[in-house]
């Protein structure tokens, strides 16, 4: 683990008296290592170690007897805070329906997610319904509909032969006129450079004025997810994130990354394929799952 | 990385970047790296060029070490395997096609009979290529149409068994304990000779990928990787450990959601794109 590698290295260094810039360093390659194993982003990184060098550099850590605890202190506290806060809110419009709209890469798990936050949000006492945008996927809009029937969630669908921006707009004047107070929009995965698919998304979210937009990845993404998330952000202003299939083994660097780029709160994690599987974010669980 | 630059430090730091940018990782990287230096000792490299043509060689070679080609005997079942969401579905409909294409006379099993609507996506991709498909009620025993397909397939004349598994986290036990389980029935209903185990892996995904293939290749003997949405952004260096470590070659790239976005993998052309 981290914390053995950090001990071992100060153990080392003890017998040498105070300690160095040079043997903070030497720490922080290990520290480096880490990260980039756990997939985080090689800039983010990058500032990440400059910001917690700078930090171990001081008197506290530079004097103790127990340099290696507090690096590893200093690491986590500074990771954890990097993390966000705790706070996993859903922005409720005070003017219902809240309107949910789900983005992201194919295969993140935007579809599942849609029916999970609708169970989380019904056991909360909103009255949602799905909206099903994906016009393209094979069996997407049968997909949505089995998950929505599952929960006993309505799904509003016009089929694969309406434009995404009729089918949302359809969907918000449904939920007015049925009084459902949460729209939860799921749409097709698409890649961040298909210009046209991007374009879609912008205009669905100036068609219906979404409250939320939420961007669901996947947390075993690697160094792309920057790429990917910078270029959600910068079209349509994310509102938040919400990481998928933490109940795999990643270590999940793509938190911090995507964190660390957006600057947009993630919200939520899902741990599991089945519908309950939904939880709050823990910032300070996120760090120590990073680093190992 | 222009001509006239000289061989130091900071050109081998913006070589390692590449590579960890292309989620080689960091041991692999690093192991590259000291090979390319030796070798550009040995070669008395004096350009920076060559340095990049070097690190591009050696990537290359371990890329192409052991090659073996993919060649289908008819007939095979191929079992497609691999995490949530990473294209298996869509990559069967792909291979469907291409398989359609040279003749073959091609079967379709749907054996994800978990997840919503699985089998009536694998119901469309039959029928854009007409070909037929076996499948079971959702919530059936997986490994039974898997039994039933390849006694279907047997009594058909099928060349190529296309089977489709549902996705699972490796770290599952119970998911994989159920893999096994189709695997088994395979070997047994079908000579094993003539079974290959395809990895699909997402190329977005980081470090996990490796053990993904780890775990995937103890429980089902996987033979080969397809490397998917390599039409995005990430450039899939992972394969690059996989090869090293496990030495489990790519067959195939997929590179989008159309029934011909898929590739035979192609060393050279991953290699430079890597640099891109
Ligand atoms: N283990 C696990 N699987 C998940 C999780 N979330 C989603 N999945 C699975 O991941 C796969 C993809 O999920 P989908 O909901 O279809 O993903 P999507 O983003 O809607 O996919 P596209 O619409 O094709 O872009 C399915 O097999 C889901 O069951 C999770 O938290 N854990
Ligand atoms: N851009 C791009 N998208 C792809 C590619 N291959 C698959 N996809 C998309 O990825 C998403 C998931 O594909 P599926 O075939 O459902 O993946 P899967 O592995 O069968 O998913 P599960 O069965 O839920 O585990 C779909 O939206 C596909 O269209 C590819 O090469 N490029
Ligand atoms: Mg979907
Ligand atoms: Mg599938």
């Amino acid at each position: 683990s981290l914390t053995g590698k950090l001990q071992d290295i100060f153990k080392k260094l003890r017998g040498k008296g105070k300690l160095s810039e040079k043997d903070v360093k030497e720490a922080m390659k290990e520290v480096k290592i880490a990260l980039l194993e756990a997939d985080v982003n090689f800039k983010v990184v990058k500032e990440f170690i400059n910001t917690v060098t700078e930090k171990s550099l001081g008197q506290e850590v530079m004097e103790s007897l127990t340099p290696a605890q507090h690096v590893i202190k200093i690491v986590n506290d500074e990771l954890t805070a990097l993390m966000g806060s705790k706070e996993s809110k859903i922005n409720f419009s005070d003017k219902p329906p809240t309107i949910i709209m789900m983005v992201g890469l194919q295969g993140s798990g935007k579809t599942t997610t849609s029916g999970k936050l609708a169970n989380y949000l019904k056991s909360k006492g909103k009255n949602p319904i799905l909206v099903a945008c994906d016009v393209y996927r094979p069996a997407a809009i049968k997909q949505l509909q089995v998950v929505g029937s599952s929960i006993n969630v309505p799904v509003f669908s016009m089929g694969d032969k309406t434009t995404p921006v009729d089918i949302a707009k359809g969907a918000v004047d449904f939920a007015k006129n049925n009084n459902y107070n949460v729209v939860i929009i799921d749409t097709a995965g698409r890649l961040h450079i298909d210009e046209e698919l991007m374009d879609e998304l912008k205009n669905i979210k100036d068609a219906v004025n979404p409250n939320e937009i939420l961007l669901v990845v996947d947390a075993m993404t690697g160094q792309d997810v920057v790429n990917v998330a910078e270029s959600f952000n910068e079209k349509l202003d994310i509102d938040g994130v919400i990481l998928t299939k933490l109940d795999g083994d990643t270590r999940g660097g793509a938190a911090l990354s995507v964190k660390a780029v957006t600057h947009k709160p993630i919200k939520f994690i899902a741990s599991g394929e089945k519908l309950t599987d939904i939880e709050v974010f823990h910032p300070d669980r996120m760090a120590s799952r990073i680093l190992g | 990385l222009s001509l006239g630059r000289k061989i130091d430090d900071e050109l081998f730091e913006e070589l390692e970047e590449i590579l960890i940018l292309a989620d080689v990782g960091v041991v692999t990287t690093e192991k590259i790296i000291e090979n390319m230096k030796i070798k550009a000792k040995e070669q008395k490299i004096k350009e920076a060029d060559k340095i990049k043509d070097l690190l591009a060689e050696e990537i290359y070679n371990i890329m192409e070490v052991n090659e073996r080609p993919f060649n289908i005997t008819s007939p095979t079942l191929i079992l497609i395997v691999g995490v949530n969401g990473v294209g298996k579905t869509t990559t069967i409909g792909k291979l469907a096609n291409k398989y359609k294409n040279e003749g073959k006379k091609v079967l379709l099993v749907a054996a994800d009979t978990f997840r919503a609507a699985a089998i009536d996506q694998l119901e469309v991709w039959a029928g854009r290529n007409n070909c037929e498909i076996i499948k079971h009620e959702e919530g059936s025993d997986p490994a039974s149409v898997v039994f039933d397909g390849i006694k279907a397939a047997k009594a058909r004349g099928a060349d190529i068994i296309l089977c489709d598994t549902a996705g699972r986290l490796h770290n599952k036990k119970n998911l994989m304990e159920e893999l096994k389980k189709i695997y088994r029935v395979a070997q047994r209903e079908f000579d094993n000779a003539n079974i290959e185990t395809l990895l699909v892996l997402d190329a977005t995904t980081g470090q996990n990928a490796v053990q993904q293939a780890k775990i995937f290749k103890e429980a089902v003997n996987v033979t080969g990787i397809i490397l998917t949405k390599l039409d995005g952004t990430a450039k899939g260096g992972i394969v690059i450990s996989i090869k090293s470590e496990l030495d489990i070659p790519v067959r195939f790239i997929g590179v989008g959601e159309g029934i011909d976005d898929l590739q035979e993998f192609d060393s050279e052309k991953f290699v430079r794109a890597l640099f891109e």
